[in-house]
């Protein structure tokens, strides 16, 4: 993860696409699958400004150390912002 | 504290009795059954301690209103686990009733048994999944069992003012709860921290 650190919007670095899987996965990115790419773009500065703002980080826009590990950390699979799983399923 | 869109619960009247069942077909061997068995009713008496609701494990796994089990990979739901770490569970909202926890992870009941450095806490992830089966989503407080994110030998199982909160707006208030009670208590870790 450490290329990663303290990149920013204009940046183009191999893997941005993984963590962009990531925001897209958790509900704070909404792209088609054939635009996630490597660079990191404005969508995704915005994406990361909100994971930031909901899980309680500094906001900064950008990929920090602090984010990162975030990231790593092991978690709930239950999207953080979108709308809940399976909100149709009624048991009978 | 947040809920799902719409915010959902269970619609019944309170108080009430949630019955859970855990999958036959989909358990683990790493952690005896009967221990798991402890941990979960522990992790829904938490609950059921601040609202008016009561949790009984049935044995009837398909007539039951909470469906507990342990999966791999892909397992037909659309959320797929992806083995060791990243995500260990998840809950779906009310009233759905399934609590999936992802049977590759080296689940702990206790941390003086269980040694490995990526062991996960079952019962703090019980909590939170069980918060999701009753209608919260994820919170931002840190402290919360709300919170997404749990790290490896990490415990969290003392519900927070935030998560208290959050579900006694959807079914109000355990008659015997004490909000104060609880207040002063969080005050106290503070100051001993």
């Amino acid at each position: 993860f450490g290329k990663f650190i303290d990149t920013s919007k204009g940046s183009h670095v191999s893997g941005i696409s993984d963590l962009k899987n990531y925001m897209q996965r958790f509900g704070y990115l909404q792209v088609s699958e054939t635009s996630i790419n490597d660079e990191f773009n404005e969508e995704f500065e915005v994406a990361i400004t909100r994971y930031q703002r909901k899980l309680g980080l500094t906001v900064t826009g950008k990929l920090d150390t602090e984010t990162i590990s975030q990231m790593t950390v092991p978690r709930c699979g239950v999207r953080d912002t979108a709308p809940p799983l399976n909100t149709h399923a009624i048991q009978h | 504290y947040k809920y799902f869109k719409g915010k959902p619960r269970w619609s019944r009247a309170m108080p009430t009795t949630l019955t859970y069942a855990f999958s036959p077909n989909n358990i683990i061997s790493s952690v005896n059954l009967s221990d798991i068995k402890v941990i979960f009713r522990r992790a829904f008496s938490r609950w059921s301690s601040v609202i008016p609701v009561n949790f009984t494990e049935a044995e009837d796994y398909g007539f039951s209103d909470i469906k507990i089990g342990f999966y791999n990979g892909d397992h037909d739901d659309g959320e797929p686990f992806d083995g060791v770490l990243g995500v260990l569970a998840h809950g779906f909202s009310p009233e759905s009733g399934r609590l999936h926890l992802d049977a590759a992870e080296t689940w702990a009941v206790d941390f003086e048994r269980e040694k490995s450095a990526v062991a996960i806490d079952l019962e703090s992830v019980a909590i939170h999944e069980i918060g999701h089966v009753l209608g919260l989503a994820h919170s931002s407080v840190k402290e919360s069992v709300m919170y997404p994110s749990l790290k490896p030998r990490e415990k969290k199982t003392d519900l927070k003012v935030d998560d208290i909160e959050g579900i006694q707006q959807l079914y109000g208030s355990n008659p015997n709860f004490n909000i104060e009670a609880l207040a002063q208590s969080d005050t106290s870790s503070n100051r001993g921290v």
